[in-house]
Order: C-alpha cells, then structure tokens, then sequence
C-alpha cells in the first residue's frame, strides 16, 4: 500500500481521524513510538503522540466513584501541569473545577510511560509484529499485564494494540468493541511510514 | 519541568485545551 514519511506533526491528524471517523465509540488513541533504528536493534517504546476523544455515551451525571481525596489529587496536578505548559500559575478558583475522570487520568499518566523490548501491551504487540486486541473486563485482567489491568481499574473495558512500521497504535474505549478488520486496515494505511 | 519534552509538551497543552473546551461546552453557564 502506499507509505507516508514519518512526521510528528502529522501523528495528532492520524489519531483524531482514526477515531473520530470509527464506528465505534472510542476514548483515547495513542501512538507509542519505537526508538530501534533498525529490525535488529533493541526497542524502546516511548509516548509519540495521544488523542483523547472521552466517553460520548456517558451521562454527565455520573456519580464519581473516586475519594473526595484522590479527586482533589488529581486537580492539583492537573493545576500544574496547566502553569507548567501556560508558564503563569493558575488561579484557584479558575478551571480544573471539573471533576477529573478516570480515562483522562489513565490518559495523562501514559504519558509518563514506555515499554522495552516486548513488555507491556504495546511491547507484546510491537515483538511479536501481531494485533493484540483484548474486549472485556474479566479478559483485561487476565492479560498478565500492568497496562492493562490498570486500563481495566480506570475503567476501560477494550485495549487495542496495532504494530506499524515506526510504533504502536493504541486505542482504548470505556465500551465493550469486538475485533474489526476495518479499523486495523485503517490503521495500517494511516501509520504506514516509508522509514 | 523544563525537560519534558516535546512530543509530550504538545499532547499535554492540546489534552488541556480540549478539557477546557469540553467544560465551557457544558456549564450551564454557557448558554
């Protein structure tokens, strides 16, 4: 098929049309880009770029079944993760009055993350050069996985892993997706790099 | 910090950009 060259820039139009253009009702898309210059060398697979779409189908009303604490944890970082990429703090009262979800914090802390040669999801997918797509709850859990058992406490119910030429494509969704060939085509057409 | 880099930098200010739209979309105090 036909390859795109790699450009980062790019990566945040490849992930939003992903999932804004499925069927399915996703929440996030992330791209773990792999480090190895070649088949032979050793990988390291580090944050390349996210999208996070969130939950359509979620009542806005949802109760939150986070501590009053772990709530106000997590607004706080998010406070400064805002003065952080703005560089003016950022008034008390201002923003982050919104209670933050589960999937956003999932999101966020995968941006601390990578995966070596073969761990974790990503790496699974990316060693064996084989989708990995894990739907429900019970199987998440059964995954033997950090990643996915975490993606499983916050709430998601699917795990998608797609190896590409350069990285990982990951898509996650609070609903229960069966595996569709389309998406994976999508997927290999839109992260097809010639490099 | 000042190390973060890059590629995180960018999806970290789109991330909070996007939240802030999502919220003004939804207080009541939009409409």
């Amino acid at each position: 098929g036909e390859s795109h060259s790699f450009n980062q820039d790019t990566l945040q139009q490849r992930l939003q049309g992903l999932i804004d253009n499925a069927r399915e009702s996703w929440t996030y898309a992330i791209f773990w880009q792999s480090s190895a210059v070649d088949y032979t060398s050793p990988s390291l697979l580090g944050w390349g770029d996210g999208y996070y779409k969130g939950e359509m189908n979620k009542p806005k009303t949802t109760p939150s079944v986070t501590s009053f604490a772990e709530q106000e944890h997590r607004k706080k970082v998010l406070r400064e993760l805002n003065s952080l990429i703005s560089g003016s703090k950022m008034p008390e009262n201002e923003a982050v009055d919104e209670e933050v979800t589960d999937t956003e914090w999932f999101f966020l802390i995968s941006m601390t993350q990578s995966f070596v040669n073969g761990n974790g999801l990503p790496g699974q997918a990316m060693f064996s050069n084989q989708p990995l797509w894990i739907a429900g709850r019970e199987r998440l859990l059964a995954a033997h996985c950090d990643r996915a058992r975490q993606g499983e406490g916050f709430g998601l119910q699917t795990i998608v892993c797609i190896p590409s030429t350069s990285g990982v494509v990951e898509l996650g969704s609070t609903e229960l997706i069966f595996q569709s060939s389309d998406l994976m085509n999508e997927v290999r057409v839109l992260f097809n790099f010639n490099n | 910090n000042k190390d973060l880099p890059l590629s995180r930098k960018k999806s970290l200010r789109r991330f909070l950009e996007k939240r802030k739209e999502r919220q003004v979309s939804i207080s009541p105090y939009a409409y």
